[in-house]
């Protein structure tokens, strides 16, 4: 192990119930991502290793080992960290890396290092988990597993990918260093834009009586399954605006993570009760007061982009893949 | 009554404690500026699915039955379009109380497990149902 990432001890924690590393992985000469390593309880030398992702983009695997399913957890509206007795490290040798770069405690020193994409965010992990193997090679025979939720749908299957990739490598001689991957598992994880997340979302509100039958009729209809597709625009946008704006308006107030649970007043993510979308909007339009009515493509939006922020054009393509 | 898991990861002694270096940035939960200036790919990772099941390995997806934000129904939407034999049809899974903790439907290459009543952070709001599951499968126990 690399035992200047030994972790002593925590704050408000009496004494660590497992061995604990936490430091940086090169992913780059330029970016540095930090991890947490946590052993397992029952059998280190033998049970799996589970790299976990949270999602975002943008947030930090932190949000899992201190909340989720960590060893200690601090639960939403709680003011002190506790055991949880049901850790994913009871039978598991667990890494919480914080990526891409720029995310939790993970840093970089070029500011074209904070530009990622799914393709270069996964190169970056593979060459992290790489170099952490080369930390800690005693695990190479151990199972790999990788895992992630939310945007971790997207993390995770591509991490897996890369080292299936890096594996047929080891085939053909190019590298040395293979990796025991068995698989991957993810949570609540966004997968195929075309019809989870926003597109099924009429749908789900229609299952939990949200909203009434007439407005989910309404929606498909007018075929704005397609609302959020630059691709395939839906066939009446005015139509589809207002049915989207009528139906966000009817789930407004309620926790867009858990609709069946109330939002935690400064509950961190919970206290959202706006969506995802809101979220972006804020980051485009920065601190203005202007707010836009719900679903805004890219290409909708691309017109007040080039008037108030023209910087953010030269971050994106002009074509909508 | 600010966010405590921030207030406790932004203590000097914490960041001491997990060898956070004073040049780094204070933590945040969700980076905005990162999310802003990431390029989602319209591809998705449901190709990916299809390459891992050729080479045989394990995939396990669980999902909160009461998520919002990336819903049950959207899930099972794209796991039917992928018109793979099941193997196991849809039951209900069980903790150690004999309460349902969801159901679960397995196909060649794919596990696919609800987890009730619960949603996005699922792990968090039913963790002993939930790590046992994730335990089991990575054990390849029942």
């Amino acid at each position: 192990a690399r035992m200047q990432d030994l972790v002593l001890g925590l704050p408000d924690i009496d004494r660590l119930n497992a061995d604990w590393y936490s430091g940086y992985l090169d992913a780059s000469p330029t970016k540095h991502l930090h991890y947490v390593f946590v052993t397992s309880l029952t059998d280190p030398i033998n049970d799996p290793v589970v790299l976990w992702f949270n999602g975002g983009p943008g947030c930090s695997s932190l949000l899992a080992l201190f909340q989720e399913h960590g060893p200690y957890v601090i639960d939403d509206g709680e003011y002190y960290i506790k055991t949880n007795p049901e850790p994913w490290n009871k039978r598991a040798n667990v890494l919480y890396l914080e990526s891409p770069a720029g995310v939790g405690f993970s840093i970089a020193e070029l500011i074209s290092d904070y530009q990622h994409n799914d393709m270069s965010q996964s190169k970056d992990a593979l060459a992290a988990l790489l170099n952490w193997y080369k930390y800690f090679p005693e695990y190479l025979r151990n199972d790999l597993y990788i895992s992630g939720e939310s945007y971790g749908g997207i993390y995770t299957p591509y991490l897996a990918w890369q080292v299936h990739q890096h594996n047929q490598l080891v085939k053909v001689k190019k590298v040395k260093t293979k990796l025991n991957l068995k698989g991957f598992i993810v949570g609540n994880g966004a997968t195929e834009w075309d019809v989870d997340i926003s597109p099924s979302f009429p749908d789900v509100m229609y299952n939990f009586n949200l909203i009434p039958k007439s407005m989910l009729d309404t929606y498909k209809a007018n075929d704005c399954v397609n609302y959020f597709n630059d691709l395939k625009p839906p066939t009446n946008s005015t139509v589809c605006n207002d049915t989207w704006n009528d139906i966000n308006d009817l789930w407004d107030g309620l926790n867009w993570y858990d609709l069946f649970r109330q939002v935690v007043p400064g509950g961190g993510l919970l206290k959202q009760s706006a969506s995802e979308e809101d979220r972006i909007r804020s980051v485009l339009i920065g601190n203005e007061t202007k707010t836009y009515k719900a679903g805004y493509t890219f290409l909708e939006y691309a017109p007040w982009i080039k008037k108030h922020i023209p910087q953010r054009l030269l971050e994106q393509s002009s074509h909508p893949l | 009554l600010g966010d405590y898991l921030s207030d406790y990861a932004n203590r000097a002694d914490v960041r001491r404690a997990l060898n956070i270096p004073d040049h780094v940035q204070p933590w945040l939960e969700c980076n905005d500026s990162i999310n802003g200036n990431y390029s989602y790919q319209y591809e998705g990772s449901f190709w990916i699915y299809k390459i891992m099941k050729q080479y045989g390995y394990k995939m396990l997806f669980y999902s909160g039955d009461t998520d919002g934000a990336v819903p049950t129904y959207g899930t099972r939407r794209w796991i039917s379009m992928l018109n793979w034999p099941v193997k196991k049809q849809w039951t209900p899974w069980y903790t150690d109380d004999n309460q349902v903790s969801g159901y679960i439907i397995s196909y060649e290459g794919l596990d696919f497990a609800t987890i009730h009543g619960v949603g996005h952070m699922a792990p968090q709001w039913k963790r002993r149902d939930v790590t046992k599951l994730f335990t089991n499968w990575i054990h390849n126990d029942p």
